[in-house]
């Protein structure tokens, strides 16, 4: 065995038995540097302060992301609700950004999210849907029960001082709860430039004040109610990659 | 595939869980809370060659069935590698405090066999 054992690669490399405890600090070097370079990041991402807990919990509550077994297995069911199909599974990423606050901007009702692109590898933008919550101020007595707003979400292009684009939507609310805006076109505009993606965002709601309603931007009494952008992206294929089935 | 027992140096899958707060890891890695970063060893002899389910692929089958019968077309040292990998789905807080989730294919190793 021991002529085959020089001559094969695989069988050669044989950290010290794990079972007896002494673990090779090399190979479990190698286990992390094969865990990093599978998510594409050079280093371990340094976190100082993370994400208000609140806000982490209701984000993955709402977007039933499952419970994982203790082996990662079990895929997490996509995070923003929609099935998700097969040929996008292999490679696929989902982010989940969490709204954040421009001091320099006095505006209450302006926000921006800062997208990371995963690594600098170029990710395809399949779908990107902003999560806001909505407060209603005043019991809903009035026998029709609802009411109805138009939220115009204004998103800026990329680039200083760049034009703004606009996604409306009428939303009619019974109770306080969370509605979702689609801004595919925004995020991938925003992935197509530069390796940090900043999305500027500007929140209004006509019809809010008269019918006692309240978008929840950024209050930070009220974490658990941060707004968020929820972007699915999958690796950017080569022009001409052939598909193999 | 052989799980290793210890019992003898035959190519099996050596089972290796690292658990992600012992390495200091848990703080950005939300789920799941460690990683089945199991490997293949051991060696592959010549009487494996008629081993059901040790060959890797239907080429080793192949070049196996010549093994059995002394003939030994090319070099045939056989190596001990993953046959069967799946995938493992991450979630974690990258650089800028995002949450991502990757699913992320062949990241875990079920079975091992000689090639």
């Amino acid at each position: 065995h021991q002529e085959l054992r020089d001559t094969c690669a695989s069988c050669a490399a044989q950290p010290e038995d794990p079972e007896s405890g002494r673990m090779d600090g090399d190979f479990l070097e190698a286990v992390k540097r094969h865990i990093l370079s599978r998510l594409q990041l050079r280093d371990r991402p340094n976190i100082t302060h993370p994400v208000p807990k609140a806000a982490m919990v209701t984000a993955l509550r709402k977007l039933h992301a499952g419970k994982l077994r203790e082996d990662g297995r079990v895929e997490i069911p996509n995070l923003d609700g929609h099935p998700m199909s097969n040929e996008v599974l292999e490679e696929s990423s989902e982010i989940i950004s969490f709204a954040e606050k421009d001091d320099l901007v006095m505006s209450k009702s302006s926000l921006f999210f800062l997208i990371s692109n995963e690594g600098n590898q170029n990710l395809q933008v399949t779908r990107a849907t902003l999560w806001l919550y909505f407060k209603l101020l005043l019991p809903i007595v009035e026998p029709r029960g609802r009411r109805k707003v138009m939220v115009k979400v204004y998103y800026q292009e990329p680039g200083f001082g760049s034009k703004w684009d606009l996604v409306e939507k009428r939303v009619e609310l019974r109770r306080s709860g969370w509605h979702t805006f689609t801004l595919t076109s925004a995020v991938r505009l925003a992935f197509e430039t530069g390796t940090d993606r900043r999305q500027n965002l500007d929140i209004r709601c006509e019809g809010c004040e008269t019918e006692g309603v309240v978008p929840v931007l950024l209050d930070l009494s009220d974490e658990s109610h941060r707004p968020f952008l929820v972007v699915r992206a999958r690796q950017a294929e080569g022009q001409h990659r052939i598909r193999k089935r | 595939g052989l799980e290793c027992d210890g019992s003898n140096d035959l190519c099996c899958r050596q089972r290796f869980y690292i658990d992600f707060r012992l390495i200091g890891w848990n703080d950005w890695i939300i789920a799941p809370s460690g990683y089945f970063g199991n490997y293949c060893e051991g060696s592959c002899p010549a009487y494996m060659a008629g081993v059901p389910g040790s060959a890797s692929s239907f080429h080793t089958a192949v070049v196996n069935q010549y093994r059995m019968r002394g003939m030994s077309p090319g070099s045939m040292n056989s190596c001990c590698i993953p046959t069967k990998l799946s995938m493992m789905s991450m979630l974690y807080f990258d650089d800028e405090y995002n949450i991502v989730k990757r699913d992320v294919p062949n990241m875990i190793v079920d079975e091992c066999g000689c090639a």
